[in-house]
């Protein structure tokens, strides 16, 4: 069962995640009292890592402009400083007694603060990337719901400009996102969601012409011209709700995986 | 159980240095 929702992710976390597995068993085994060696220079190393990822990440918290960002990076780059400094703290007690308890426990804890700092930051971006996604969702769904007030092939012209854009850039996307899920179910509706999109389209702009066409021949049937159209944008436009309730999931149904 | 710590903390070196660079791809 995949823990991470998105390839990146779990690319970039799960090699850490299961070392830090391994050595949290290695140590209750070595609990007989084995020496620690020196790990001055590799804790040293992380440290440095350490310094530049938080420098990286207040540089992007200041110029970011998503407030939910700013929000939740700064808590996450709090988790590895401090998970950087227990590290930094048992090296220095390893050094003074290799066989020191309380600085393996603090090598464990810093171990696992930065896999969980890291994992908060990467989740931070994440979210903030699909909420770039959702809001060009939600042009289109305004788009949408103009659709019953276009009566002329003028408006109608305008109203194509304006949402062909936004719909192939949705289209784009939400397509590069299905592929980056980890989530088989969440890859299949997103595929399904925007195939139905993609294909009702089309079709809805041919309603709406055909609804012109009716109403400036005299009006004869333009009420069912219109239930046609309204039908075509209620069917698109739950596509897009459901395809934006997709985008922000990240649990697993355990079911599934059963 | 040295290679063990040592090599965890080359691969938590890494995960920073891949963080980093996801912030910064995205970023820019």
């Amino acid at each position: 069962m995949p823990v991470f929702h998105t390839k990146t992710i779990e690319g970039i976390l799960e090699p850490v995640a299961q070392q830090v597995s391994r050595l949290v068993i290695l140590h209750e085994e070595a609990e007989d009292g084995n020496a620690m060696p020196d790990l001055e220079r590799p804790v040293l190393a992380v440290s440095c890592a350490v310094a530049n990822l938080v420098k990286v990440g207040k540089e992007t918290i200041n110029s970011s402009d998503d407030p939910i960002l700013k929000q939740d990076m700064p808590s996450a780059l709090f988790r590895v400083e401090g998970a950087s400094k227990l590290l930094e703290e048992a090296s220095g007690m390893l050094k003074v007694d290799p066989y020191s308890g309380p600085a393996r426990k603090k090598l464990i804890e810093g171990s696992r603060g930065i896999l969980q700092g890291t994992s908060s930051l990467l989740l931070c971006f994440d979210e903030s990337e699909v909420r770039k996604i959702i809001r060009e969702c939600k042009k289109v769904l305004d788009y949408l719901a103009v659709a019953e007030v276009i009566e002329t092939m003028e408006d109608l012209v305008q109203f194509l400009k304006d949402l062909s854009p936004c719909l192939s850039k949705v289209s784009r996307e939400v397509g590069a996102r299905e592929k980056e899920l980890t989530h088989q179910v969440h890859r299949e509706i997103l595929i399904r969601c925007l195939d139905q999109v993609k294909t009702l389209a089309p079709i809805l702009i041919c309603s709406m012409k055909i609804y012109i066409h009716i109403i400036c021949q005299g009006g004869k049937g333009a009420e069912e011209a219109a239930e046609n159209r309204n039908y075509l944008t209620s069917r698109m436009t739950d596509e897009l709700h459901e395809i934006i309730r997709v985008l922000q999931l990240t649990t697993y149904d355990e079911d599934e995986w059963d | 159980l040295r290679v063990g710590w040592e090599q965890l903390l080359t691969s938590i070196n890494r995960n920073i240095n891949e963080v980093e660079n996801q912030i910064l791809t995205r970023d820019s």
